[in-house]
Parts: structure tokens; sequence; C-alpha cells
């Protein structure tokens, strides 16, 4: 509950128009690799914490908090299948509503399986908490 | 090949507050 840290490297962000499908997120994530190589800019290398709270971003060279993702922002995640090293999620941006998907490149695959699967744990247990809640 | 491993969020839109 109290959240697990991942050394990532954060590789692009691009709008997508809908919140969720495998589809969608293998061609944004497609997008993003495409543009990064283009670009070839290294990917900047961010902490990323997981907790039932959402997603925290710190870039790991200055400790500075990049992005606090709610959890009820966050619409969906995946592992690419392509591309299994990346680990990829969409939320909706706060201030305009837009979909944005995030991807960030792990050093394995193991480990972008581990992102997503504590991801996935968070939604469970933030889900439990909305319950009782409500 | 190894299917994607996705998973979709339940509480996505949903908060405590409203």
């Amino acid at each position: 509950v109290e959240g697990m840290t991942f050394n990532l490297r954060h590789l692009g962000m691009t709008l997508v128009d809908q919140p969720k499908g495998e589809e969608l997120s293998a061609a944004a994530v497609k997008r993003i690799v495409a543009t990064a190589k283009a670009i070839g800019k290294k990917p900047k290398k961010v902490t990323l914490k997981v907790s039932p709270r959402g997603i925290v971003l710190y870039d790991r060279l200055t400790n500075k908090l990049l992005e606090n993702v709610s959890i009820y922002r966050i619409s969906y995640c995946t592992v690419d299948k392509q591309h299994d090293k990346m680990f990829a999620y969409i939320a909706q941006n706060t201030l305009n509503g837009t979909l944005e998907c995030h991807a960030y490149l792990c050093s394995k695959r193991k480990v972008a399986q581990a992102v997503a699967l504590t991801v996935a744990q968070a939604f469970t247990v933030a889900f439990e908490l909305w319950q009782v809640a409500k | 090949n190894t299917n994607t491993i996705h998973f979709d969020n339940p509480v996505y839109q949903k908060t405590t507050e409203d």
C-alpha cells in the first residue's frame, strides 16, 4: 500500500482519443518510439513510484517532482507486445481533459511486466478503497 | 508470441469527493 519505486526512462508522450485498447496503445507506443528515434534525444531517467493513490514521477538526476498522476486519472496500463521492454499508461490531463499515453523504457521485459502488475494491483486496491468510501 | 499485458482501471474517473 505504501507504494513501490522503479527506475525507468521516460521515452515520451502522445495524445490518444480512447482511454484504452490494445491496438490504440500499440500504435501510441509505436509513435512515441519513432519520435524518440527521430529526435535522437536520450530518454530522461526517472523514478516512478506506484501506489493506490497514483503514479508519482521524479527526475532521477535532479530529484525534482515531475508529475503526480492521480489513480482516478489513469485509465489503462500495458506492456507493449512489440516493444516488450516498454511500459505505458494512458491518463487524462486534468487541465484540458485530453488523453495522454506515456511510455517508459525499462531495463528488461521482466521489469516492464513488474511495473504493469504493480500498477494493476494499485488499481485493485484503489477500487476496494473506493467501494468502502462510497 | 507473448500476448500483451494490459489492465483497465476500475476507478478511472471515479472520485470519492463528488
